[in-house]
């Protein structure tokens, strides 16, 4: 999913 | 990508300036407590993943960030607690704290304990420096250190905005976090004041003083 992968950020 | 990695090390960078500034000058005169607790609450509310991040970058990154959170609070409750006046340090965090769990509870992307939790810290950070600038208000000036302090915290997230549109366009989903990037442009709002006089008064060698 998108925000799983923005959740790799700080 | 190269922005997010100069934010990440700038957030860094930022928290070995406030920590040099208490220790070189033995004072945590100028610095709002009550902003360095939010922060504390920022980290410990979106690293609640910590055991499960897979990335050595990521889980680096967040145990420095709880870690030297944590010592600065000691530093400031305790070792240099006579340099800390409460009485500059009047702002009303209750507001923050329910304009973030507002945000968080009505907008979160799905309706679980991490993911409200997450939302709070994103909209929490994005306002936890308003303490810090109401305290610098107060005072009218600040230490040269403390001014780099707040630049480089600062530019840490104003950094991530590049970071978002390099993202959207190298990466083949295209998608936006809404969430991160709402928060991330009016986190970057509330220091443009701030970044304008720094720039104009401090990084031309004078004192950072409000007009």
């Amino acid at each position: 999913g998108s925000k799983e992968e923005f959740k790799d950020e700080l | 990508n190269i922005f997010r990695v100069l934010g990440d090390f700038s957030h860094l960078a930022s928290i070995f300036i406030l920590l040099h500034k208490i220790q070189q000058l033995k004072s945590c005169s100028g610095i709002s407590f009550k902003s360095q607790v939010l922060y504390m609450l920022v980290y410990i509310t979106r690293y609640l993943d910590l055991p499960w991040t897979s990335s050595p970058y990521n889980f680096i990154f967040k145990v420095l960030f709880i870690s030297s959170e944590l010592y600065i609070i000691y530093l400031m409750a305790r070792a240099y607690k006579p340099t800390n006046d409460p009485n500059l340090d009047t702002f009303h965090v209750e507001f923050l704290l329910g304009f973030a769990g507002l945000l968080a509870l009505l907008f979160p992307y799905k309706y679980t304990i991490l993911e409200v939790f997450w939302a709070f810290s994103i909209w929490l950070e994005s306002v936890a420096i308003l303490p810090q600038l109401f305290m610098l208000q107060r005072t009218g000036e600040a230490e040269a250190m403390t001014a780099h302090y707040i630049a480089a915290l600062g530019m840490y997230r104003a950094l991530y905005i590049p970071n978002w549109i390099y993202r959207y366009f190298s990466e083949p989903t295209h998608k936006v976090d809404t969430i991160a990037v709402t928060a991330g442009i009016l986190q970057t709002i509330l220091y443009s004041d701030f970044f304008w006089i720094y720039y104009t008064k401090v990084m031309r060698g004078e004192k950072f003083k409000l007009p």
